[in-house]
């Protein structure tokens, strides 16, 4: 495993830990899409299929078992748990994730490598991840007011796509036989769409003022 | 194209 590609799940993990200790620590959702989260879960439970089946190394199926773990835990707080239900911005987190949803399935449907259940399953993750994001984004740009850990979290998720990609690019050259279109394309419209974020939040930590997105 | 060799990836 390259630098890039540890670093990227590092940063994933750490995404995922700065969202958990916001919900659990200070039992808050604030400025946090539950329709992205449930996106989230969903990749998940989808792409880790051959979790039992395939095993390629301890420190894979643990990192599955800690994502599948977190996101459905994340989901099930900010659905069941009494304090944390109560400050989830339910109102501007309107974003209709069946809409990501269907297409992704019908693109998979359509473009994938193998035409079996489970590399369906897989191609719709790695599709409906690239977007499951937008939710949360748009919630950003709605609720105007982000604190530091909302920021954090995004920010970490940002930075564990781009790595993904330096890895890629490392493996292209390192590795021989190694291109996959899908993951390509997918990862790097999925990157793109924190762009913008990127550029605010790198701009108001230079700047030293909080993050806002402008309407 | 070796698919299964991307599975490696999370």
């Amino acid at each position: 495993m390259n630098a890039f590609r540890l670093a990227g799940d590092m940063t994933h993990l750490i995404s995922v830990l700065v969202l958990l200790l916001k919900i659990h620590t200070i039992k808050s959702c604030a400025g946090i899409s539950l329709k992205t989260q449930e996106l989230y879960a969903l990749v998940f439970a989808t792409r880790y299929l051959d979790i039992f089946t395939d095993f390629i190394s301890l420190y894979n199926t643990v990192m599955k078992l800690i994502f599948l773990g977190s996101s459905f835990s994340i989901v099930w707080y900010m659905r069941r748990h009494k304090l944390v239900q109560r400050s989830y911005d339910k109102d501007h987190d309107t974003f209709r994730h069946q809409l990501l949803v269907l297409p992704c399935l019908i693109l998979a449907l359509l473009i994938h490598e193998q035409f079996t259940f489970k590399e369906v399953m897989w191609t719709f993750s790695i599709y409906l991840e690239a977007v499951a994001i937008l939710p949360q984004l748009v919630l950003l740009q709605r609720t105007r007011n982000i604190d530091n850990l909302t920021g954090q979290y995004v920010f970490f998720l940002g930075a564990y796509r781009s790595l993904y990609i330096l890895n890629w690019i490392y493996r292209y050259f390192t590795e021989p036989h190694y291109v996959h279109w899908i993951t390509w394309i997918s990862g790097l419209v999925q990157t793109l769409l924190y762009a913008d974020f990127f550029y605010y939040y790198i701009s108001s930590w230079k700047n030293n003022v909080k993050l806002t997105l402008p309407a | 194209v070796d698919s299964e060799l991307l599975k490696d990836e999370l």
